[in-house]
């Protein structure tokens, strides 16, 4: 995929155009030449986010800005926490209201009109949307415009893409405790920072798909993440996770353009299929391959998003087979956590092989688990898929001095184990990391594996060999033929 | 249930009349800002940065003063939120 940077011939006349290194990375702001989400490719495909509306659920879009007044859906927009049907960034007791204005300058401000940048997908349109907690009520306003959750419901069934910020807590958070960002229907989305580092505010969290960009370790101002600010202002200062994920959002409105009929599931395939590792580097968390070879990191998912990849695979994408979910097994016997060492258990399943419901090829996995201590922070939870995948479900959080809530029956996910065969023996291991000797007791643990039940990549048309795709379409073959050539032994046998 | 909060800004809405209209106006009862609202046909927003940004009382004077206007539709001085950030 190596392009030459002078290749790119992109030019826009908006003054913040050349600072969004996020966009085209010529290696400003002692960033790494290259280190971008590759939308030039999609542009020169023709793909900018026509006829696609992206929600910015936050304190309301400034609709007057220069730059975005053009791009807003006030249709499309309406904030039930307030009855008001196109929210504006008005007075909070504390200020903070300038962040829907930016996210939405990153996904969808105007080019070439000499103002402030370019949204990654600069035809798209934005709507101002309100919080989560009522997304129920958005469900039921105009349901022909709206993006609904529960997400097999919204877009007449194709379901609602969900992009999530991983967070911004640091060594002392991580964010599958994060009920949005843990969910499997919500994309989370990690940053990384423009020489391809973490940032400091960066959580580890099993659940991230995938990375862009934003600020997070240099002072230099111009490495932050620029875009539109408030009345009618610019800024380069945009930041955390929570302005990666409007990239993401904005990546994910150029592949719906490319092929609007792409479900929920589809756009994480996708995500995980065409996102790449690029640069990005971190000392702790090492790039890994898993059971069918894809290549992972704890930090930052599949890797950096990759626009072009994206819309070129979109075009020709067919919808992935159903999803089926199967309970793993599940350990409902109390176990005490020793103060030292570590607590493992195993679960060996057929993932439901032989019933309706049994499951092949994984995607999400969630390890449901109940387990009570004298310190929640220092509770460390790691588990091993049967193809030998480690994710870190849970690391230490200092903050969290909890010792009456534990965890109840809560859904710790991975992403880590896509594409594997989940039938064999999963390892958990449960630990104390802190300061101070701790006692716990671990009450359930219940395997969810959710996945389909036939190779999903086996009908994707394969135009590049060198990527995921043409690898994972070669294993499942294989692993195809396998199983072909056992069961006509098997019955050859069986005739004899 | 808790008091509003008045801000700065005041939705102004013409009988008819284009940008330069709504800046004349602007300028004659001491407004700083104007900018046309996309969606809202002759609605715009006026910004006033002689007045606090949040405050408890309304600015009536300000309020009158547009709505006596003859060329003036309609003037909402807008209510801020207790929003939470998460």
């Amino acid at each position: 995929g190596y392009r030459d940077i002078n290749e790119i011939d992109i030019n826009m006349n908006d003054p913040l155009f050349t600072k969004q290194w996020y966009l085209i990375n010529t290696g400003q702001a002692d960033g790494t030449p290259g280190l971008d989400l590759n939308v030039a490719e999609a542009w020169e495909l023709g793909y900018t986010g026509k006829g696609v509306t992206i929600g910015i659920m936050d304190d309301g879009i400034d609709y007057l800005h220069p730059d975005l007044a053009s791009n807003y859906n006030a249709q499309a927009s309406y904030d039930f926490s307030s009855n008001d049907p196109y929210p504006y960034p008005r007075y909070t007791d504390d200020w903070f209201n300038s962040h829907g204005t930016r996210c939405a300058g990153e996904v969808s401000a105007a080019a070439n009109n000499n103002i402030c940048g370019v949204g990654v997908a600069y035809n798209s349109k934005v709507a101002g949307r309100t919080y989560i907690k009522i997304l129920c009520l958005i469900c039921l306003y105009r349901l022909n415009l709206t993006r609904c959750i529960p997400p097999f419901q919204g877009r007449g069934g194709k379901g609602s893409i969900y992009v999530w910020a991983s967070g911004d807590g640091g060594s002392y958070d991580d964010c599958n405790c994060d009920g949005y960002a843990s969910s499997m229907w919500t994309i989370s989305i990690n940053s990384a920072i423009n020489d391809g580092r973490t940032a400091l505010y960066d959580e580890s969290c099993s659940s991230t798909l995938a990375s862009t960009f934003s600020n997070g370790r240099k002072r230099n101002p111009e490495a932050g993440v620029a875009t539109t600010d408030l009345y009618g202002n610019c800024t380069l200062r945009h930041s955390g996770t929570s302005a990666a994920a409007p990239e993401a959002a904005g990546v994910f409105a150029l592949a719906l353009e490319a092929n609007a009929d792409l479900t929920w599931r589809d756009m994480q395939h996708l995500t995980v299929l065409t996102s790449k590792r690029n640069q990005l580097h971190d000392e702790v968390h090492q790039w890994r391959r898993n059971g069918v070879g894809l290549e992972f990191n704890h930090l930052f998912g599949y890797g950096v998003l990759d626009a072009g990849a994206m819309v070129t695979m979109a075009k020709d994408w067919k919808t992935v087979p159903e999803r089926f979910h199967c309970v793993g097994g599940s350990i409902q016997e109390a176990q005490k956590i020793p103060s030292t060492g570590k607590l493992v258990l195993t679960l060996t399943t057929d993932a439901c092989e032989g019933k309706e419901n049994f499951v092949r090829y994984l995607e999400h996995v969630q390890a449901v688990i109940t387990v009570n201590s004298t310190r929640r922070g220092d509770l460390n939870i790691n588990m091993t898929s049967p193809m030998g995948t480690k994710s870190i479900l849970l690391s230490r959080r200092p903050r969290d001095d909890d010792s009456k809530v534990g965890f109840d029956k809560w859904p710790f996910m991975t992403t880590h184990s896509w594409g594997e065969d989940p039938r064999g023996t999963w390892v958990l291991e449960v630990g104390f990391v802190g300061i101070l000797p701790q006692k716990g007791v671990l009450k359930e643990w219940t395997l969810m594996l959710h996945g389909t039940q036939s190779a999903p990549y086996i009908d994707q048309i394969v135009k590049d060999y060198q990527s995921k795709l043409a690898m994972s379409k070669k294993e499942e073959l294989e692993e195809e033929l396998d199983e072909a050539v056992e069961r006509s032994l098997k019955s050859i046998l069986s005739k004899n | 249930s808790d008091p509003a909060v008045y801000t700065n800004h005041f939705l102004v809405e013409f009988h008819h009349g284009g940008e330069a209209e709504a800046a004349q106006v602007a300028a004659a009862y001491g407004f700083h800002g104007v900018r046309k609202l996309p969606f809202v046909e002759d609605g715009y927003h006026f910004f006033h940065n002689g007045l606090a940004k949040g405050r408890r009382r309304r600015s009536l004077q300000h309020q009158l003063r547009l709505e006596k206007d003859p060329r003036v539709k309609k003037a909402v001085q807008q209510i801020g939120f207790g929003r939470k950030k998460r």
